[in-house]
């Protein structure tokens, strides 16, 4: 097996609770990351045209274009659909550059599919509720050639808030020695 | 004199008059929201009829790309739409409303599918979302990473609020601090927006550094190219510097450029309130003025900005220096310890890694990008 994120951390953010695990048939979307062609290209390509140096400063690519660049290998596709198929799953959606796949599955197939996974709810004081997974997921060996990563297990929604600070309370206070 | 930013004060100090305002029906900005935050069109259009008065501008977006549910409008997302199209006044707006409502999607990957999956999109989006570079995993900023640079090569234009927590603070061990970088703000691919303050709070006065403007040095991607010989001349010239182990003086380092970032003026639940600070301000207000150079470009004939930061690095060297008003004074926040007592960088002279290469001075900027 082949972890893609070992690094990255689940951490609970302050107002959110667990609820417990959730039933296997509950239902889950997944995001596959496909590995890209031509990461390389694609990095100097962004210099070329946003550089004013250059000389091709400015001629800027369609959409169409990017996905004819980046789109991921046929073997990439055939490798993950078949390994998705095989796990029954088969309601997904790619996006136009076909490196992003969306996928609807349960959670117990979520779980078969990315052993580790275990998904619990976890609910916020505004009721907002996401399933996610407290331990890392793996992907089979033979994945590491085709998938960055898979999204929808770790990252709570970003909670981020304007500040609202008086005038008064401006200035940090006297600091400690 | 004034009690608090609004259009008009962020206006007069960026030097943008009355005919400032977007003409080219090309021309196009977007802000995005996540969790379930936001904007009532009746919130914008009394901020509009409040504070919107002496510069031609919209009172409505013109797209909502997601579900845009009822109940109360968030104070982020008001913020955002309002000061968006104050600074790029006239300009068509869209908001890309990313709440994530199926369970296991993230809302910030659903933004970046958006990228991916549409074939027309504003030229200039304005995000205020960031985490802690150290709570994510290596594949996924990668990966995240080479999302912005498909929509760099597109030629959009993306900007990042650099945070509110300045140089940021974690604990390596019992005792031993290092700074926080944030991420998306660190990517090499996005252009970064720290915050100021007015010197003077009640008058349209100089710029200073705001102690909350985030900024420093990534630990994950390494310094790009076009901003080496800034950084360096600052790291070599800065007359104090924290401690070399608090920060990798070899890594993307952030902001690239400010804007006010403090006591704004928002009307959010029909409500006025007063001292809504952050870069969260400070980002739409730069994306609003990128986006009105874009819409000079474009009925120029010539083609948008995209990505700004190779362009942004050069002025200085192509005697454009009067394009960014230079912020030199100030610090950010940083880790309550004995050694850096708090304080995280200090503004200098040229670039730096609290406010970056400064504030816009609109009419130089424009000229300057446009040459």
């Amino acid at each position: 097996l082949w972890a893609p994120e070992p690094d990255q951390l689940f951490r609970v953010p302050e107002g959110w609770r667990s609820e417990g695990r959730v039933a296997p048939s509950h239902p889950l979307g997944l995001t596959f990351a496909l590995r890209q062609r031509n990461r390389d290209r694609l990095e100097a390509l962004v210099a070329e045209l946003s550089s004013p140096r250059s000389t091709h400063y400015g001629r800027f690519l369609s959409l169409a274009e990017v996905g004819a660049l980046v789109a991921p290998s046929l073997e990439t596709l055939d490798v993950v659909g078949a390994w998705l198929e095989e796990h029954g799953v088969s309601e997904c959606q790619v996006v136009a550059t076909m490196d992003f796949l969306q996928c609807q599955m349960p959670a117990g197939t979520a779980e078969r599919l990315l052993p580790g996974a275990r998904f619990h709810r976890f609910v916020n004081e505004e009721q907002r509720s996401v399933a996610l997974s407290p331990t890392p997921y793996s992907l089979s060996k033979e994945m590491q050639e085709h998938v960055d990563f898979v999204g929808g297990l770790h990252r709570f929604p970003p909670e981020k808030r304007a500040l609202v600070r008086s005038w008064a309370a401006k200035e940090p206070g006297p600091r400690s020695t | 004199f004034h009690l608090g930013v609004t259009p008009a004060v962020l206006r007069k100090r960026y030097n943008l008059t009355e005919a400032d305002v977007g003409g080219s029906p090309n021309s196009s900005q977007a802000c995005a929201q996540f969790l379930e935050q936001y904007f009532h069109p009746a919130d914008l259009s009394e901020f509009m009829h409040l504070f919107g008065g002496g510069f031609p501008h919209l009172s409505s977006v013109d797209q909502v790309v997601g579900h845009q549910g009822g109940g109360k409008a968030g104070l982020e997302a008001s913020l955002d739409v309002e000061y968006l199209m104050s600074a790029g006044a006239n300009i068509s707006t869209w908001v890309f409303s990313n709440a994530g409502r199926h369970e296991g999607q993230e809302p910030f990957l659903a933004w970046l599918l958006e990228l991916s999956n549409r074939s027309s999109l504003p030229w200039v989006h304005s995000v205020s979302y960031g985490d802690d570079e150290d709570s994510l995993s290596a594949a996924y900023m990668q990966r995240v990473n080479v999302e912005f640079q498909k929509a760099a090569v597109r030629g959009v234009t993306i900007l990042f609020a650099s945070g509110d927590s300045g140089a940021g603070c974690r604990t390596v061990q019992r005792g031993k601090h290092v700074f926080r970088p944030s991420f998306p703000a660190s990517s090499p691919y996005v252009t970064t927006v720290g915050g100021t303050s007015f010197q003077h709070p009640f008058l349209v006065s100089v710029e200073v550094s705001d102690y909350i403007s985030g900024g420093g040095f990534s630990n994950v991607f390494p310094m790009p190219e076009y901003q080496t010989s800034a950084v360096k001349w600052f790291l070599s010239t800065a007359p104090k510097l924290p401690p070399s182990s608090y920060f990798n003086a070899s890594g993307r380092a952030y902001p690239d450029l400010a804007a006010l970032s403090d006591n704004y003026w928002v009307v959010s639940n029909r409500i006025p309130l007063p001292w809504v600070s952050g870069t969260s301000a400070s980002t739409p207000v730069v994306a609003g003025i990128l986006a009105l150079i874009n819409d000079r470009r474009l009925q120029r004939g010539l083609p948008p900005l995209g990505f700004l930061n190779p362009a942004l690095y050069r002025l200085q060297d192509q005697g454009h220096g009067a394009a960014l008003f230079d912020v030199t004074s100030g610090c950010h926040l940083s880790c309550l310890d004995a050694i850096v007592e708090g304080q995280g960088f200090c503004a200098a002279p040229s670039w730096d890694p609290v406010t970056g290469w400064g504030t816009p001075n609109f009419p130089e900027l424009l000229r300057a990008l446009m040459d």
